[in-house]
């Protein structure tokens, strides 16, 4: 659909920047390089564990720079005191899932 | 949702 990412372009770009610090390799982040990232957030882990389940869209146990994206957003919201939702509303999937 | 056997690729599970 055309309906907007609810990641705006300067909060993507943010979340590109730490995607990049962390080494991607052939555009993706393995759940080893991400995990201590979401752990720096001081959530609970069962928290952390649905975010992952959300962001890592197609289940290879790994995040290309939108899956990751999505997972920051729900992390920083959560952080803000927002609920993370039990499945991913469909203005959070990337233009590039859907 | 995980293959049978099969490890999570959840890290956090």
């Amino acid at each position: 659909g055309d309906m907007p990412w609810v990641v705006k372009a300067e909060e993507k770009m943010k979340f590109d920047s730490i995607f990049e610090s962390l080494g991607p390799v052939g555009g993706m982040l393995t759940g080893d390089r991400v995990k201590p990232v979401l752990l720096n957030s001081k959530l609970p882990v069962d928290i952390l564990g649905r975010v992952w389940e959300l962001s890592d869209l197609d289940r290879d146990g790994m995040l290309d720079r939108d899956e990751f994206s999505v997972a920051m957003y729900l992390v920083y919201r959560a952080l803000e005191g927002e609920p993370v939702p039990m499945s991913l509303p469909p203005p959070l999937v990337p233009p590039s899932k859907r | 949702q995980y293959p049978a056997g099969g490890s999570s690729t959840n890290p956090f599970l």
